[in-house]
Parts: structure tokens; C-alpha cells; sequence
């Protein structure tokens, strides 16, 4: 770290770009620069939120030479980039040499800025170099490849000696209900939920989480999401596939089809007929249509209309059939009109109050064949759409042929 | 093969500039202090030479020459900005 350790007293950290090299598409900057966050994010309890105007805690900028600050760039090699430790004003920012070429690849014509702004956001975050050669905070700029990037050991032992571990650990079977959800009584049938043992306060020994077992039957989900005829399964990094071609299920990580995103994601919803599928992270969403992500995301999602004391969502799903979209918050739900691309009026409603049998909070959300299925746990609720009763109550990993 | 003297100037230059960014190298102006310039010099060789796991020698060999080439982050390897 730098001398005294300056660190974020928060966890709640914004950013915003002030500016875009013209090396690159502004879509393949913005991609970078939140996998680049999303790699810190990943590891620590830390949460990043981009803005538009104003200033935020992190300010990314390119600029060449002499830029204000009392470190010139020198041109062309050398320096690269720079970025100062967490503080007011200009602490926390970061400045990339607009005289060097900028590449979303990891050729040797140019500069990854993923890997740049990587190393660099981690001096916003108050980690100094590092000696050990090829930690991300070695000083030397390293090409690599980018596509399944994983931060190394080191640089996670020195992120959460700042910060600590994620908040859930993603090894733990149950879904840690949102922080600031009031607590669910669950009511007297359900299985009493074991609570996840308390997450250790010492950094977490980066050990890479293993895949559950398909027919584990305490499995959970974090998202499900349909897509193009297909139903994606997501638990952490890892998705499982089910396709209506092939009977096996298909084991898959997010970063195999989405790199910027490998963090996980708290809901997913298809809408189909625009061949569109969203993303929620904590407070952000992304937009997707096959492997691409929709130019100008991630998006706060107050966009959508939440109110800014919403942090996060738990599940989402679409029913194409009224075109709207129902996003599950604690005990509460939100019905978002497609067409108008607005909040219903009137919600958020109780769960309980219009679903019934669904006394919970939900996890996660999918819609099939005239069905809503919502996850709680180890378990799934059969729901029909149109009377919104409950026709039945099975496994959550029934879908897996177990 | 021996280093031309130009190029060695040069490299000499490169250094000191690599050593005043990174490693708070400040260059002796007088000359009266010249040798201990040098001293400072060769000791700030040193600790870059054992940041990279090079052989310390306080001497601006080949490979700490090329070391100093490479592009890399701006922020300084033994102390923060002020």
C-alpha cells in the first residue's frame, strides 16, 4: 500500500469518465474499464457505481503531457498511466497517456486498457507495486491474455489486507438475503434455512471456487434467465446451459460468453422479442443480445426507475405475454412496463399479497411454458401466470434430470 | 562490445530521469558533491536492481538499462506521490 495505508471508508465507490481515447470505440472503454472494476469488486466487499456528471471519487481521463497534475506524461512508451491513492479531489483518480495506443486487444501494436486501468484502479483503491513479477501490480506493463483474466494471488492478499473479502463467500450453498432487506419470517412449512457461517474477518485464501454438484439438493441460484430458446442457471462465476437440442446439461463460466461480466450477477430477464437480455450487479445493469453488451452499459438502475434507496435487486422476470417485467426486492415487487419503459404505478406491492403460497423473499425468477418459477433456496414455486396461484413445489435443480 | 561514450551519456540520462520518478533519486547539482552524487546514484541502482530481482551491482549494466525501457505505470516503486 502506500504510506499510511489510505484506503475508501465506504464501500459504496463511484467513478466516472471524463474523456475517451479516439484509439478505441467508446462501447470496448467502457467495457474495460468496468471489467477492470468488476475484477476489484470480485474480491472485496467494494462496489462500483459509474456517473455521468459531477464528480465522483474516481475521475478517469486521458490526456498527453504536461495534464495539470505535477507528473507529465513523456509521450509515446514510458509511462503509461497514473493513478492516485484514495483521497478528496484528486485522490483516487486516474490519468491515462493519451500518446500511447490504446487496444481492447492483447497484441503487441498497443496497450491492453483493461490490464492498464486494472493495475491503475488498483493505486485508486491504495494498493502500491508490487515486486512479485506477474502480479497485476507489478510496475512493468505485461501483455496478456484478458479473456479469462483471474487477479493473482498477491494482488488479492493486498486488496483485502485493505478491504477484506466479498461479502458472501461464494462457496455457501444459501443466497445472503440484501443488507438492508428486513429479515423474512419465513412462515411455519418452510425447512428452517441453516444461516451461512459468519464470513471470516481475515482476507480469504483465494481458493477458486468449485462448481456444485448439478443434483446437490441444497442447490441455490443467484439468476436464471431464458435466452434464445434456452434457460441459463447462474450460481457465481459458474452458468449451467439447458438446451431444448441436447439433454445434457452444459457446464459453462460466465466469462466464457461474457468477460466483462464474470463477477456473477444478482437477477436476469429475457426479453424475447427484442432479443435482449439484462444483467443486474448491485446497483448497475447491463444490456446483452448474444455475446455483445449494448454500447453506453452499465447503467445505474434507478434508470428503470427505482428509487435511489433501492441498492440491488434479488430476481427479475419478463412475461411476454402483458410485457411486463417483475423485479423481486426483499418481500416486495415492482411490475416495469416494457412498452413504456416505465415503473407501474401503484408498486412496489407484497409478494405475498398477489402471489400466493410466496411468502418470501426470491432469488431468482424464470418464466416457461405459461409458468413463473421462483426460487427461494433449495426450493422453486410453480406459480400460473394469469391466477398467480401456486400449483406446486420442487427442488430448485429439478430442471438438471436429477 | 564496449558502449559508445554518446550512447553511454544517454543512458546515464535515461537512468537518472528512471531513478527521480521511481525511486526518489535527486541528482547532486553541485559539483563540489559530485562523488557523492554518484554514491546516491549507485545506491538508488541498487534498491530498483533488488525491486526487480536483479543482480545488485549499483551499476548500470545492460539489463537494468533495459529494465528501465519498459513501459510501465507511473507511480512511483518505493514511495507515493507527495
Amino acid at each position: 500500500t502506500f504510506p499510511h495505508s489510505p484506503r475508501w471508508r465506504k464501500e459504496d465507490v463511484t467513478y466516472r469518465i471524463l474523456n475517451f481515447t479516439p484509439d478505441m470505440l467508446q462501447a470496448d472503454v467502457e467495457e474495460a474499464i468496468a471489467k477492470a472494476f468488476q475484477l476489484w469488486s470480485s474480491v472485496t466487499p467494494l462496489r462500483f457505481t459509474r456517473v455521468y456528471s459531477g464528480h465522483a471519487d474516481i475521475m478517469i481521463s486521458f490526456a498527453s503531457g504536461f495534464h495539470g497534475d505535477f507528473y507529465s506524461f513523456d509521450g509515446p512508451g514510458g509511462t503509461l498511466a497514473h493513478a492516485y491513492p484514495p483521497g478528496n479531489d484528486i485522490g483516487g483518480d486516474a490519468h491515462f497517456d493519451e500518446d500511447e495506443n490504446w487496444t481492447k486487444f492483447t497484441t503487441y501494436s498497443g496497450y491492453n486498457l483493461f490490464l492498464v486501468a486494472a493495475h491503475e484502479l488498483g493505486h485508486s483503491l491504495g494498493l502500491g507495486h508490487s515486486n512479485v513479477f506477474g502480479a497485476l501490480m507489478y510496475p512493468i506493463y505485461m501483455a496478456k491474455d484478458t479473456r479469462d483474466y483471474r487477479l493473482p494471488q498477491d494482488d488479492i492478499d493486498g486488496i483485502q489486507a485493505l478491504y477484506g473479502p466479498p461479502r458472501e463467500s461464494p462457496a455457501l450453498p444459501t443466497k445472503a438475503s440484501p443488507p438492508q432487506q428486513p429479515t423474512e419470517v419465513t412462515p411455519a412449512e418452510e425447512p428452517t434455512e441453516v444461516s451461512p457461517p459468519e464470513a471470516p474477518t481475515e482476507p480469504t485464501p483465494s481458493k477458486a471456487p468449485e462448481r456444485p454438484e448439478d443434483c446437490d439438493p441444497r442447490l441455490t441460484f443467484d439468476a436464471i434467465t431464458t435466452l434464445r430458446g434456452e434457460i441459463l442457471f447462474f450460481k457465481g462465476s459458474f452458468v449451467w446451459r439447458k438446451s431444448p437440442y441436447f439433454s445434457a446439461i452444459e457446464h459453462d463460466t460466465i466469462s466464457s460468453f461474457w468477460p466483462a461480466l464474470a463477477g456473477g450477477f444478482d437477477a436476469g430477464y429475457e426479453v424475447d422479442k427484442k432479443d435482449r437480455v439484462l444483467f443486474f450487479k448491485d446497483g448497475q445493469y447491463w444490456a446483452v443480445s448474444g455475446y455483445n453488451i449494448e454500447p453506453g452499459f452499465p447503467q445505474p438502475i434507478q434508470n428503470l426507475g427505482f428509487p435511489s434507496s433501492i441498492r440491488r435487486i434479488d430476481a427479475a422476470v419478463h412475461d411476454q405475454n402483458t410485457k411486463r417485467t417483475y423485479f423481486f426486492v426483499g418481500n416486495k415487487y415492482w411490475s416495469f412496463n416494457e412498452n413504456t419503459q416505465a415503473m407501474e404505478r401503484g408498486y412496489p406491492r407484497k409478494i405475498a399479497a398477489d402471489f400466493q403460497g410466496i411468502g418470501h423473499s426470491v432469488d431468482a425468477a424464470l418464466q416457461r411454458n405459461g409458468h413463473f418459477y421462483f426460487f427461494h433456496g433449495p426450493n422453486q414455486y410453480e406459480v400460473d401466470i394469469k391466477s398467480k396461484k401456486l400449483i406446486s413445489k420442487m427442488r430448485s435443480n429439478s430442471w438438471f434430470n436429477c | 562490445f564496449p558502449v559508445v561514450p554518446e550512447e553511454e551519456r544517454e543512458d546515464v540520462q535515461l537512468a537518472k530521469k528512471y531513478l527521480e520518478s521511481f525511486y526518489d533519486f535527486k541528482e547532486e547539482k553541485s559539483s563540489l558533491l559530485k562523488s557523492k552524487g554518484l554514491d546516491q546514484m549507485a545506491a538508488k541502482i541498487r534498491e530498483m536492481q533488488s525491486f526487480f530481482g536483479l543482480e545488485v551491482t549499483g551499476q548500470l549494466n545492460r539489463k537494468t538499462l533495459d529494465m528501465m525501457k519498459q513501459p510501465r505505470c507511473g507511480i512511483p516503486d518505493v514511495r507515493s506521490y507527495s
